[in-house]
């Protein structure tokens, strides 16, 4: 799945994603990335968060929607991505997946698990390239 | 904030976040960039089968059909537009974008979405590659391993289906853990 996340200078937010989803699943399986709050979420007053991994949990806790609520009461987007992770973890501990957060001024954050790594781009108005980004899971 | 504006996605695939980027930069109507600059980042994963796991030729299903599921949300009205389980058509992140800007509707899926697409003028063609048609073959020669099935008959860790209910005691088994880089929502 990529998930995506667009702010331009005015902070008008946008957030999408696209998948194939799982390998060999049963035929009509939907995962999150089409539902919003679980694949991705966003609003111009906080910002912008996308999910990636097992669909079939992040359909059921929402975590984009918990990331953007996060970041609504205050919390940094990687403190935001980590508390909305930790809430799957809490009843799904072998859960894979990760989460990008950014917020409307344009700080990314993002949290891991079941990966040993997860990469992510970034670009924005400071530099000319594409910045690929990698942090370890828990 | 001296960061914006800013394009950022999931996983190594910076031809995406570009496409973003240079679909945000250059549009022409302030209203609509950040939703151009997602189907734009979208819409180039999609051609290029990011990984295998978005697009056409990736993930193919039990029966061996790729299916495409897509969604692209407004930040300022929280309008948005999905598809789920969308049959034949490449560009879902396209139909997603027709979905949320020429309806009142938020998801349509499967076969009717596929309706709702062609015909609104998109293309309709398999989905199928040589290399999907070789992950599902290569599946199903592995008795049908790993698969998402529990609580049937027959044991669906060891054989292929048709499946059908069994008591919920006597076969039921922990999720998989198959999720990968190479095989994810």
């Amino acid at each position: 799945t990529i998930g995506m996340i667009a702010i331009d200078n005015n902070g008008k937010t946008a957030a999408g994603t696209s998948t194939n989803g799982l390998n060999h699943k049963i035929p009509g399986r939907v995962g999150d990335s089409p539902i919003p709050g679980a694949g991705a979420y966003t609003d111009d007053d906080v910002g912008a968060a996308v999910a990636t991994g097992d669909g079939d949990v992040m359909m059921r806790l929402l975590p984009t929607y918990q990331l953007v609520e996060n970041m609504r009461q205050g919390m940094s987007p990687e403190e935001a991505a980590r508390d909305a992770l930790n809430r799957i973890l809490k009843r799904y501990s072998t859960f894979e997946g990760a989460l990008i957060g950014v917020n409307i001024k344009g700080e990314v954050g993002a949290a891991c698990t079941g990966f040993e790594n997860f990469s992510f781009c970034v670009r924005t108005a400071k530099s000319t390239n594409t910045t690929i980004h990698s942090i370890p899971c828990v | 904030s001296a960061t914006l504006p800013i394009v950022a996605n999931t996983w190594p695939w910076p031809q995406a976040t570009d496409a973003g980027w240079k679909a945000l930069i250059s549009s022409s109507d302030p209203n609509t960039a950040v939703l151009d600059a997602i189907q734009a980042g979208c819409t180039r994963c999609e051609e290029d089968q990011c990984d295998g796991t978005v697009g056409f030729g990736g993930s193919p299903d039990e029966n061996g059909e790729t299916t495409l599921d897509a969604l692209i949300m407004d930040g300022t009205t929280l309008n948005m537009g999905a598809v789920g389980a969308l049959r034949r058509v490449k560009n879902a992140i396209g139909v997603a974008r027709l979905v949320l800007d020429n309806t009142e509707h938020s998801m349509l899926v499967g076969e009717l979405a596929t309706e709702f697409a062609v015909q609104n003028g998109f293309k309709e063609e398999s989905l199928a590659t040589n290399h999907s048609t070789s992950m599902w073959e290569n599946w199903k020669s592995k008795q049908c391993q790993p698969n998402y099935h529990i609580n049937c008959i027959p044991d669906p860790s060891t054989s292929c289906g048709p499946y059908h209910p069994a008591s919920l005691q006597s076969n039921s088994k922990n999720k998989t853990g198959n999720i990968r880089p190479d095989n994810h929502d």
